[in-house]
């Protein structure tokens, strides 16, 4: 269970904490305050391209003008932190589990070993009917990676 | 892992199954095209009570909507995530629909986290807890709680 | 202006005729009742190819069990009717206008002078960010259309 | 050709920058990426009020859909067509902006005729008619009219 996200200078929030306490949080708000945004700063954490954070280069998802962006995931015990710096010619990305800096693949094989199979357990805004739409081999793989 | 397979198949077809009938009024099943499950797709058949069996591309978005929501469900039964995350899975959802859906959720709720963007009220009113985004001044993003209760 | 839309036997509806009295008409109704199939009636009577009607064959356009499918629109006076009919091999496709048994590019040089450009004064469900989604190329296409 | 393409061009683009202020509630416009009209690409700038200069791709599904529709009633004063078929065009938006476009709708429908597919309220109180459609007993889709005034 995620209790806690962390952000700084994540595309539109400057600095925000959301804590969850329960099972079933509702996010709301009008469009284009950040619903998504938030959405995104799991995905951005748990280590997911740019492509799929509407963004076309990593760099565009830090907060207008700034130099570096930040989330922090704690989930089941772990603090997963990831941060990235703009840089001349592109940028530094860095992972962090429990404050101590790791590679990208030890976030993947804890990712792994948390059961976090993003591919149907996180619904992109207007993704609802993915599944249905997709072709009956895509569908037969889902089963393949859960058994 | 043939077996391994069928196994995980089988279970989730029997979820499927039941979701189908609490969440989109109808009966639903999966199956495999093929003999041999590795060269095979995965098929969805879904006969709304009332109405007959109807082909995956012609159903609307809203029927649509439900069945992929019941195959998430259908496989979180078998193997749970530590939290799911929907961003307005409800969009193509009539009233009614939303409600159920909702209802579907908290019952879920019980055995994993769920964080869901909507604009719904009846998905609003659901929840154990509604955090409010919005944006202030300078145009960041600001994160308010919205107590319902 | 439509004034009229009848249909027989096209996808979930039997017979049904629906007037356009004003000129703001909202139509709703429960998920699957039959909402975008009118929309699709319109497409299909002004000549539109199956993938758009989220049909893999034409033939699938008409009611379940039936032998064929009509449509009649009326528009600014005129009464453009399409009727398909199953065959062994496939379909027939007739379209009249007020009542006179014509040819599809009648109906298209009709569309074409009422000017009916269906790539932008119709809005598919899922569709309302194609536009701003489309390359900018795309979208300078549609200014040369118009002007 | 050409000189046809830029008046075209020239006069969309102030019914744009009109629409987006009462719509969107910011400043939007469009633009030609290169001279030549016929290689060009054409772009849309947008700046909500009180917030800096979006880029179109890390827009929200609701700031994008005003946008596109923008666009559409920019050429529909320019060129009107007999009729607007719209299918759930306000599924993105949040209860303000339904009540905004449904008010746009009403005050183009002085000019040309819209047929809307809605599921939301302000929508179907701001039209003229409302046209419900439901399943009967067998399956087959049934048209009613429903009066709301
Ligand atoms: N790097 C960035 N710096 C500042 N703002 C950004 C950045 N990236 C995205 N944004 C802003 O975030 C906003 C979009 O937020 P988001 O997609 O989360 O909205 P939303 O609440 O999901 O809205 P909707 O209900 O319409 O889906 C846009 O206004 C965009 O300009
Ligand atoms: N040839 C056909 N014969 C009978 N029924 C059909 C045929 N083609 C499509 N249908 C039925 O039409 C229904 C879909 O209708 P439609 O897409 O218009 O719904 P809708 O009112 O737009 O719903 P939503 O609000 O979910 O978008 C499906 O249940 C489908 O089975
Ligand atoms: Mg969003
Ligand atoms: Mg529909």
């Amino acid at each position: 269970m995620i209790k806690r996200i962390k952000l700084r200078n994540f595309k539109s929030f400057k600095r925000a904490e959301i804590e969850f306490r329960d099972n079933f949080t509702v996010i709301t708000g009008p469009n284009g305050s950040g619903k998504s945004n938030l959405i995104d700063s799991i995905l951005f954490c748990l280590g997911t391209s740019s492509k799929v954070l509407r963004a076309e280069r990593l760099t565009d998802l830090i907060r207008d003008g700034r130099g570096e962006a930040e989330v922090t995931i704690e989930i089941d015990g772990y603090e997963i932190k990831r941060r990235i710096r703009k840089t001349e010619r592109g940028y530094y990305s860095y992972y962090y589990i429990n404050d101590k800096s790791v590679s990208y693949s030890d976030v993947e094989r804890l990712v792994e070993s948390l059961g976090l199979n993003t591919d149907y357990n996180i619904v992109m805004q207007g993704d609802v009917t993915r599944i249905a739409e997709m072709t009956p081999i895509q569908r037969r793989k889902i089963i393949e990676d859960v058994a | 892992k043939r077996s391994a397979f069928l196994s995980a198949f089988n279970s989730i077809n029997e979820n499927f199954k039941e979701i189908v009938r609490e969440l989109a009024d109808g009966e639903g099943e999966i199956y495999l095209d093929r003999d041999d499950p590795f060269s095979s797709g995965l098929q969805i058949r879904f006969k709304p009570f009332g109405k007959p069996i109807q082909r995956l591309e012609s159903m609307s978005g809203g029927e649509k909507s439900l069945l992929t929501l019941a195959f998430i469900f259908a496989i979180q039964r078998f193997k749970p995530a530590p939290f799911y995350a929907f961003d307005e899975v409800d969009m193509f959802l009539d009233g009614v629909n939303v409600g159920r859906l909702a209802k579907m959720i908290r019952k879920l709720s019980s055995d994993a986290q769920f964080i869901v963007v909507s604009l719904r009220k009846p998905m609003l009113e659901e929840s154990d807890h509604v955090v409010g985004v919005t944006r202030g001044g300078d145009g960041e993003s600001i994160v308010t709680a919205i107590q319902l209760r």
